[in-house]
């Protein structure tokens, strides 16, 4: 373990945080997109089967248990409790665009051809991708609120994190997994352009507006 | 594709 990866998993625990309490507190979920969240519970469960196979540590189980759970949970909040507020008509982004290359690429460039492996490297590929119907929803509605805003850089931050972590380990331990770093690199370079404006913005007290 | 580490990240 090492300090890239402490910062990036809190980073990440924060952003799951903040989007399921902004849910609960103001009670809508506007400007949110479901497709996303399924995507990341369906990132999660995935990734996280091997709770019943390997132990790796406390902290490792206690985490995947807390992805799994608030990843449903705010699923559940967005389809169930507050469904009168889910904006059906900018949550618009075609999934199965996405869902078919991640199972395409997990079949043809994986580590392993097992059932677990598959479903890991299905969803390194997945997660790569999950953030685009949000960031597409942001652009459709060309703006967001701040705490959205807040939540995409914390969950951005976690993957650039990773990739120092990454290189981190490469440089101390000699260990690497090519396809979780290719897959984390177009992860984070598909916040770029939103970090850009988070920075430029939202840090000065503006609304996140995209150039509509 | 080869690897060098099992699972043990998040």
């Amino acid at each position: 373990m090492n300090i890239f990866r402490i910062i990036g998993d809190l980073s990440h625990l924060l952003a799951i945080i903040i989007l399921l309490r902004k849910i609960w507190k103001t009670r809508s979920c506007a400007g949110i997109s479901g497709k996303s969240q399924i995507l990341f519970a369906l990132v999660y469960t995935t990734r996280y089967l091997d709770l019943v196979t390997t132990y790796v540590s406390l902290y490792n189980t206690v985490m995947k248990i807390i992805f799994i759970a608030v990843s449903i949970a705010t699923c559940y909040l967005i389809y169930m409790k507050f469904k009168a507020t889910y904006d059906h008509n900018h949550d618009t982004f075609r999934i199965e665009f996405l869902l078919a290359p991640a199972v395409i690429l997990a079949l043809l460039i994986n580590h392993d051809f097992t059932f677990l492996e598959i479903l890991w490297t299905f969803s390194i590929y997945l997660e790569s991708v999950a953030i685009l119907p949000q960031l597409f929803m942001v652009s459709k509605t060309g703006e967001a609120e701040s705490i959205t805003s807040h939540y995409l850089f914390a969950l951005g931050s976690y993957r650039a994190l990773y990739i120092l972590n990454w290189i981190y380990r490469y440089h101390n331990e000699e260990i690497y997994d090519l396809i979780a770093i290719v897959a984390g690199i177009v992860q984070t370079a598909l916040y770029c352009d939103f970090f850009y404006l988070y920075i430029t913005k939202v840090l000065r007290g503006k609304k996140l507006q995209l150039p509509a | 594709i080869e690897k060098s580490s099992t699972h043990d990240e998040l």
